[in-house]
């Protein structure tokens, strides 16, 4: 089963034009591996990209070198995945000793 | 069904057995057709919620096209169920199916759905191989005979947006194509997607608005509009608000279905497409309202 420890989810909101030519230029760079979850579309439209944990560091340099913000939405996905999987586990038995 | 739990996530072979029940529970109203096979071999079962009538206009909606979309299959279950507990008694509901048929697809995408409980809960695309690289699979809303090939999708099997090596090359793209051509009396057609909250009408491969974009502009307008009523939900909604070639609606448009629309359902600007069930409930129920708008629509303005 494939994980995602350490991946992050980060949100970055384009300016401007400029940012948004810049953010929509991450989409062709193959390096960095990101996983967009929520496409470019306009200035002040919040782009979503995972970011394996390998690429991280070199990813937010790249940006800052830029300038450009960004925030975290998903700190660590796997714990997310887990989170969910735990409530799938629980609301399975739940049905279980219901029935 | 009345105790199926629609406020969890559940595996396919679960979909499978809710699909079952709801045509055993309900057999004057709703049917199974098995419109095709996934790569991997899993029927594509598409629900026929049906009064009567021979070859009657018709609404398709799907969801699950992008398998990780799981808030997307959960809210399509939570149709079904809506559907025939709501007929005889919403008046709108009961207006539409006493004179065209909803087609209902859940698992558009089995084999990636599958593939999101058991391997990689991140998988977008479906689970054909593709030849000469080690990368698996195609994204089927970028598989579409619509401006395939163009901007807004990848030519590389690697990417999550690759189109594929040619326009329907995914059986699970051309088993719909098949059938809604086969049909030729769809009115509607409705894709479901998350997460971003937008309502999207063609094209996503060209600037040149469609030529019914006043009409399709406004109606999703009221579509967004009775959509935010429960629980204040604020869409966006256009045409072409990001450019993708290949696309679903594009294509059914193309083929003279005027009311075609993609949904892009809600963003709690936390989970993206790990939605916590909580939410599962509140997600149908809103979009809900907003698919009756359409549907009602296109049975008030025949063409």
């Amino acid at each position: 089963k494939e994980t995602f420890e350490g991946h992050q989810v980060i949100r970055i909101v384009p300016k401007n034009e400029i940012e948004l030519a810049l953010i929509k230029s991450l989409e062709d760079m193959a390096e960095f591996e990101l996983d967009f979850w929520r496409g470019v579309t306009d200035v002040f439209s919040p782009v979503d990209v995972r970011v394996p944990v390998h690429t991280l560091q070199s990813l937010k340099s790249h940006l800052e070198n830029l300038d450009i913000k960004f925030s975290t939405m998903i700190e660590n996905l796997q714990a997310l995945l887990d989170e969910e999987l735990e409530e799938m586990d629980a609301a399975v038995h739940e049905a279980e000793l219901r029935s | 069904t009345d105790s199926f739990d629609y406020s969890r996530y559940h595996p396919l072979s679960e979909i499978y057995s809710f699909q079952d029940m709801l045509v055993a529970e309900n057999p004057n109203l709703v049917s199974k057709i098995v419109i095709g096979q996934s790569y991997q071999g899993r029927p594509l079962n598409v629900l026929k919620f049906s009064t009567g009538g021979t070859n009657r206009p018709a609404i398709w909606i799907d969801t699950g096209i992008h398998s990780r979309e799981w808030v997307t299959q959960a809210s399509g279950i939570w149709f079904a169920k809506k559907i025939v507990k709501d007929y005889g008694s919403d008046p709108a509901l009961t207006a539409i199916l006493n004179n065209m048929d909803i087609f209902l697809e859940i698992a558009t995408n089995p084999d990636g759905y599958h593939y999101t409980h058991t391997s990689n809960r991140m998988w977008r695309k479906t689970r054909k191989p593709n030849p000469g690289s080690s990368c698996v699979g195609v994204d089927p809303n970028r598989n579409w005979d619509a401006g395939f090939g163009g901007p807004g999708a990848s030519s590389s099997p690697c990417s999550e947006t690759y189109r594929g090596p040619s326009a329907h090359s995914e059986s699970e793209v051309k088993s719909i194509v098949d059938f809604v051509k086969s049909h030729g009396n769809f009115k509607a057609f409705i894709s479901i997607h998350s997460y971003s909250q937008m309502l999207m009408y063609p094209y996503g491969y060209t600037r040149t608005p469609v030529k019914d974009q006043a009409e399709l502009h406004q109606l999703a307008r009221r579509a967004i509009t009775d959509l935010a009523s429960p629980y204040g939900t604020r869409y966006r909604y256009g045409s072409i608000i990001y450019q993708a070639s290949g696309g679903a609606i594009d294509w059914t448009y193309n083929q003279g279905i005027k009311y075609s629309y993609t949904f892009e359902l809600r963003d709690t600007g936390l989970y993206g497409f790990i939605l916590p069930a909580s939410q599962i409930v509140p997600t149908a129920s809103e979009t809900w309202l907003g698919l009756k708008v359409i549907m009602n629509h296109a049975l008030r303005n025949p063409y």
